[in-house]
């Protein structure tokens, strides 16, 4: 059980740190055991150390800093046993724009070994979509779902530029 | 194994039947504020969390029912079904498609105030059947596949080192 | 003690009531206290119905929802009785480009009358200021401030279309 | 009453004696994440906010000032100021503008493990001047018109009625 543990462990780690280190353009992040010699003793932490930084507490963190953080512990399990669908909602809304499309790109790259459905208002990350479902109220309140081309969601989540008033 | 549609009727602001198909990849779905995405995820967590407290932002399970909106009448149940690609057998049952259908009908009679109903594949099943084959496929509403709105930053801020490690467990 | 609470619950009612349909299109709120004989003996709830729907929990509103109405009730107290400053961090990462759009214009007219410091990664947000700072983090992670035009915010929130790869 | 200037010295990523000025109207802040953004708001709650939770996203107090960052030396206090133009002598003192600070120095002999300064107009004050001060011009670390990086759906989710209830007694 306990190899069983470490193996699984290890793996995840690996990935995690790479990862990271990927999202963060050079940051550092590694999963911490409380108790190594017995695992089931005791936790996980997650250490992470955005580029340029020290290491601080994880609440102390920016919140795009946490999102990062929790999306590469997702992709990093996702990479060492993946299920059989990822459904994610705004999980881009604390992201800058650069970020958000690092993500969307790893997302897509991931897309490749298993299924990733993505709720986003984000622009940046809509284009990375393999197809595109837009959901709109009707006057009834009621939801109508339908298929949509990338170019057809100016409408909905264009960041117009200010008409000149 | 991967999600091949998702069909419901009358739950949250989905009131006609209906069906979204998904294919393997990455599909993003977007729209206005209040449209109904989130609802969307709601019917995937209510599906594969009977007795998950992370399925419903509402405060009874009869809150998921369509209200009526604005001028309709209200709904006395609500169905959604997830359909899985099972060509793999990831799920122990021997059909290239499985079809979990999960139904709340409001019922006065009931102490609780209504009565759900487990499907699979169009036959009548039971909330223990329904635990086990999700529990073969090593999917939950409360595994980390499935972030709702707002809690990616839960996993770095609400998770205890413990909570942590149990997702590692589960692997193992 | 009794009517004057009456005097300014019944005036940021009506702003209320006024703010959250402009910020709504059209949706109903209002304040409504538990108690209305003995006001100080209970609390006051905040009743939200979206256009096109019925009323609620509030914790059933969706996140740009929820949004809005906290937005409504900030904003109907500052036309009642305006604090010195508004410091808001990233409160338009819920909505989406329109609504967004539709806050930053409420914003931009109530800061004729309040001093308005918003923080924001939104582009749609960021062109209805009066003056733009940059935040930005130097090699040794220290942040440096600088003052910014609109055009140089390019980089940093500009939601670039997907280069053509 | 408006706020004109913000200054930090070796407070979170603020490590040089660094001065934003503020005029009346619109001000918006942009920049990466992790870049220093929220930490400016945290300055602000700093010193408004001398007994208030709200301020710190870290555990001590000590956890505000610089820790060095990549490869520098941990600064050993940290300073905030917030200068208000007081034209209209919404806090009562006869001066144009009053300038709010507070320092907190690490001290290893007190138990706490660190002190704390105030000064009004640079002329060293205590921690119940600057509450009344505050209390005057109805500005606090805790009320609506501050709103940190996530609260915004707060007022709407976790605030209880007589919460809510609580603001509007504070204008009457
Ligand atoms: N039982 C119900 N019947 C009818 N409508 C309901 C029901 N439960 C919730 N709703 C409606 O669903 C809406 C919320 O939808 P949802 O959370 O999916 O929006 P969303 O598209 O995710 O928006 P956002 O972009 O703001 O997150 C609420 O406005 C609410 O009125
Ligand atoms: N005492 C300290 N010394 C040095 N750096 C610190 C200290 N406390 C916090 N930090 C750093 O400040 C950063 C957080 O900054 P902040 O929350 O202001 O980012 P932000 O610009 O608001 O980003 P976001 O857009 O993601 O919200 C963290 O990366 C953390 O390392
Ligand atoms: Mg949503
Ligand atoms: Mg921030």
């Amino acid at each position: 059980k306990k190899t069983g543990f470490y193996k699984v462990y290890t793996a995840i780690n690996e990935n995690f740190k790479r990862i990271y280190a990927e999202l963060s353009d050079g940051g550092e992040a590694e999963l911490v055991l409380e108790n190594p010699d017995n695992p089931f003793e005791g936790g996980l932490h997650i250490k992470a150390k955005p580029k340029n930084k020290k290491v601080i507490r994880l609440e102390s963190l920016s919140g795009g800093e946490k999102s990062l953080t929790g999306l590469a512990f997702i992709f990093a399990i996702q990479q060492y046993d993946p299920s059989p669908f990822y459904f994610l909602d705004e999980v881009d809304m604390f992201l800058d724009a650069i970020n958000a499309e690092i993500v969307a790109k790893v997302i897509k790259k991931n897309s490749a070994k298993a299924q990733f459905i993505m709720i986003s208002l984000r622009k940046v990350t809509l284009q990375y979509a393999d197809r595109l479902y837009g959901v709109t109220l009707e006057p009834n309140g009621t939801s109508k779902v339908v298929a949509l081309e990338l170019d057809q969601i100016k409408d909905m989540v264009e960041e117009k530029p200010k008409e000149e008033s | 194994m991967y999600l091949k549609e998702i069909q419901m009727r009358n739950f949250k602001t989905f009131t006609k039947p209906i069906s979204i198909t998904f294919e393997r990849g990455f599909t993003a779905v977007t729209g206005p504020n209040g449209s109904g995405k989130s609802n969307i995820s709601d019917a995937v967590l209510f599906v594969l969390g009977p007795k998950s407290s992370r399925v419903i932002r509402a405060g009874k399970l009869t809150d998921l029912i369509f209200n009526g909106g604005k001028e309709g009448k209200p709904a006395k149940e609500c169905e959604c079904s997830l359909i899985f690609d099972n060509t793999d057998r990831t799920i122990p049952i021997d059909a290239d498609e499985v079809k979990l259908t999960r139904v709340v009908k409001i019922s006065p009679s009931d102490p609780s105030g209504y009565n759900s109903y487990f499907y699979v594949n169009d036959k009548k099943s039971t909330l223990t059947e329904f635990e086990e084959l999700l529990a073969n496929a090593r999917i939950s509403a409360d595994s980390y596949n499935i972030v709702r709105q707002g809690d990616i930053t839960s996993i770095v801020e609400k998770m205890t080192p413990v909570d942590i490690r149990r997702i590692i467990d589960g692997i193992a």
